[in-house]
């Protein structure tokens, strides 16, 4: 199964990911 | 010569030929993969390898809708005590399960597999991170993410899917935008979405895996306002077949929830897959997923927002929001 998150932010907001990495829940996504 | 052997060897013969064609074909795709890996090592861009109509088309002929709901019958069968380790041991060893985290360590406690699918953890497991405005609603693997550009969302580099298709009409938003913002006024349906002068339009894409802890919680603090389910296939998500069926989040049973963050327009999706063709979401008694009918292209439509709750569903960072279930 997945999840998709699509939502509005500022432009500076910016991702601390890396495509193919494991999170868990509660671990930050990114902000602003 | 027997009619028997006679109508036997007619009826095997073309199966050499079958296995032949067929065998070459998986050869020369597997080749075709091999080269594009070198061509990676090499640090060469590779187009992926995206399925043409026809495959897409076969593949969707495969039930997988009912394959699904069989395995959520088998895993609704009360297992006996003394089978109940065995086969959750099994489980746990091939899809990597981390049963410390669990709130219940005892495997007998669970009754059937459709139970142990929906273990909670222990509170202490997931710390809710504070400084960040947004946290990942689940445990899996990212997938992609990005910013959305022209409409089109990638499910992984290089394979889209339509942002429209995926979410529907923007028909849910008539209660959550000001009237002044009226749809000629945007060049695009992303425009539509962006609510806020100098935002953009972001996505991220968990992918949760079997062994994955399957429930999923508030992502940040937002009201919820709109739930549209759209009844679909369900064919696997998982990463290989994410590269290769594009589209593939638009073709599955998925259920978006809409609403509002403090920046403007936020909405959680939930996609399902053959394994998992059930999803729940806590404060939705109404929903019904994986039902053995639904018309192709449908969708509907549910409002959080009445007379007495003009906002929604208020849910905090961190907070239960609803889980995946087998079948």
């Amino acid at each position: 199964s997945t999840i998709v998150l699509l939502f509005e932010a500022p432009r500076d907001f910016a991702f601390n990911l890396k495509a193919g990495q494991k999170i868990r829940y509660g671990e930050p996504l990114g902000s602003m | 010569f027997s009619p028997v052997s006679l109508g036997l060897q007619a009826r095997l013969r073309p199966l050499p030929l079958i296995l032949a064609t067929g065998g070459g074909y998986v050869g020369y795709d597997q080749y075709g993969r091999y080269r594009d890996r070198e061509l990676e090592k090499l640090g060469i861009e590779v187009e992926p390898r995206v399925a043409n109509e026809a495959q897409v088309g076969l593949y969707k002929t495969i039930p997988t809708r009912l394959l699904s709901r069989a395995w959520g019958r088998l895993n609704q069968v009360e297992l006996p005590t003394w089978l109940r380790k065995p086969v959750y041991s099994l489980y746990i060893w091939t899809f990597g399960v981390n049963m410390q985290e669990a709130a219940v360590e005892d495997l007998h406690h669970y009754r059937n597999l459709g139970e142990f699918f929906r273990r909670k953890l222990k509170p202490q497991a997931r710390p809710v991170c504070d400084s960040h405005c947004v946290i990942s609603p689940a445990d899996g693997k990212i997938l992609h993410f990005g910013r959305v550009r022209n409409c089109e969302v990638e499910q992984v580099k290089g394979v889209t899917y339509s942002l429209e298709t995926f979410l529907g009409p923007h028909t849910w938003a008539e209660s959550l935008v000001d009237a002044t913002r009226n749809e000629d006024d945007a060049s695009s349906f992303q425009d539509l979405l962006v609510t806020k002068e100098g935002n953009e339009l972001f996505h991220c894409v968990v992918y949760l895996a079997p062994g994955d802890y399957h429930c999923f919680h508030s992502p940040t603090d937002w009201t919820v306002a709109h739930r549209r389910h759209f009844p679909g296939s369900l064919m696997s998500v998982n990463p290989g077949v994410a590269r290769w069926i594009k589209e593939l989040f638009c073709h599955n049973e998925r259920v978006v929830l809409s609403g509002e963050w403090t920046h403007g327009f936020f909405s959680l999706t939930a996609v399902g897959a053959t394994n998992v063709g059930s999803i729940r979401i806590y404060f939705d008694k109404e929903l019904r997923t994986n039902a053995p009918r639904y018309s192709k292209g449908s969708y509907n439509d549910f409002s959080y927002i009445s007379n007495n709750n003009r906002e929604g569903v208020a849910m905090r960072k961190g907070e239960h929001l609803g889980e995946f279930n087998l079948g």
